[in-house]
């Protein structure tokens, strides 16, 4: 039943589903997935890449147990404040972050495994008005927070066993950062967006401020979701969840913009927007290489493809309800897709 | 908007900032 209650609708005369149903977790315990995540999990040796759901109070990890199959390992139990996000730390192993708080993130969490006495535990890693927190490569996590007027922008390390190591503080901009993204093809380069809807870049190892670009009075409060340096220019994937519908870009929910950085001029290199006839808006998504998938306004899924600029795929809602949240699992895992009563979805993109 | 708009490119942009900008 679910299958046929999932099945994605195509655009364009495609002739293959590119998403098909594979399987589905329900946490009998929980009623609302506030997010979802997948993380590569070892245990008595054996390397798994696991999913892990969260509610508003607990923290679920799950391992494959057959083709399509999912076991729940175990479940931790957070405190009163509310689990708001996962945070992936990528390329890491038994370690998964969170943020908690209740409209802002107030703490960040590791939920961990310890061999040394052989027990599942969960260490505080910082506290503070946290507006956005993004992990990154070798086991690190960059967030911006505010304190009365001054902003601070740090980077964690972890160490495997997930002890926290020094810090890094990084030059912070005028204008709060709401979001971060990590340029590829430049070792050491941080993007940022902020309030008044620029671009920031960074140099992680220096702590530097380099540039400060602005984005256009168009598309107010852009969040950067991917940033990559190709032919001496700045490629970052923006999502406008404010953008004004146009005539000549229909509803855009994402676009990738092309910026000099020596110059801080821009150009915008393509649009995804919804598809045509589909009523609503972009509300929230998630960026993986060339695709990018968003829950919209109406309670469907599309998911688009960035280099082409089109929408290759949309989950409607369906009569268990509309979708809440969309995320790309790891090690090409799929599309993860949870409902506001608390199931996950997986589905194969190909 | 071209590429002409963009002003001069540079491959190196991102040594060539974290040189000019203050420590």
């Amino acid at each position: 039943n679910e299958a046929e209650q999932s099945t994605p609708v195509l655009f364009d005369g495609l002739t293959e589903e590119n998403l098909q149903f594979v399987s589905k977790l329900k946490d009998s315990s929980s009623s609302c997935a506030v997010d979802v995540s997948t993380v590569w999990w070892e245990a008595a040796g054996c390397r798994e890449l696991c999913v892990v759901t969260a509610c508003e109070n607990s923290v679920s990890l799950w391992k494959p147990l057959a083709p399509d199959h999912w076991g729940k390992v175990y479940t931790w139990q957070l405190g009163e404040i509310p689990v708001i996000q996962i945070i992936p730390l990528l390329d890491t192993c038994n370690l998964i972050c969170i943020a908690l708080g209740n409209l802002e993130i107030g703490e960040i969490r590791l939920l961990l495994y310890s061999s040394e006495n052989d027990s599942f535990k969960q260490s505080l890693v910082k506290t503070g008005n946290i507006k956005a927190v993004l992990g990154l490569k070798d086991r690190r996590l960059v967030s911006s927070s505010r304190s009365m007027q001054e902003q601070e922008v740090e980077v964690v390390s972890f160490s495997e066993t997930g002890r926290s190591k020094h810090g890094q503080t990084l030059m912070p901009p005028e204008e709060t950062v709401l979001a971060f993204a990590e340029v590829e093809g430049v070792k050491d380069a941080l993007v940022g967006t902020t309030a008044v809807n620029s671009i920031v870049v960074w140099n992680l190892k220096t702590g530097q401020l380099l540039k400060k670009m602005h984005v256009g009075y168009s598309y107010p409060a852009s969040i950067c979701h991917r940033a990559y340096s190709d032919s001496g220019l700045l490629f970052v994937v923006l999502s406008h969840p404010h953008a004004k519908e146009s005539e000549s870009c229909g509803n855009p929910a994402f676009r990738v913009i092309a910026f000099n950085p020596k110059t801080a001029r821009s150009t915008g290199v393509i649009f995804s927007s919804l598809p045509p006839g589909h009523a609503g808006r972009y509300v929230e998504g998630e960026v993986k290489d060339a695709l990018a998938a968003a829950v919209l306004s109406s309670g469907a899924i599309a998911v688009w493809d960035l280099l082409l600029g089109r929408c290759t795929a949309l989950l409607p809602p369906g009569p268990a309800g509309g979708w809440a949240l969309v995320r790309w699992g790891a090690a090409g895992a799929g599309l993860l897709a949870g409902r506001g009563d608390g199931s996950v979805c997986l589905y194969r993109y190909a | 908007c071209s590429d002409s708009d963009l002003g001069p490119i540079s491959l190196n942009w991102f040594e060539e900032l974290s040189s000019e900008a203050p420590p």
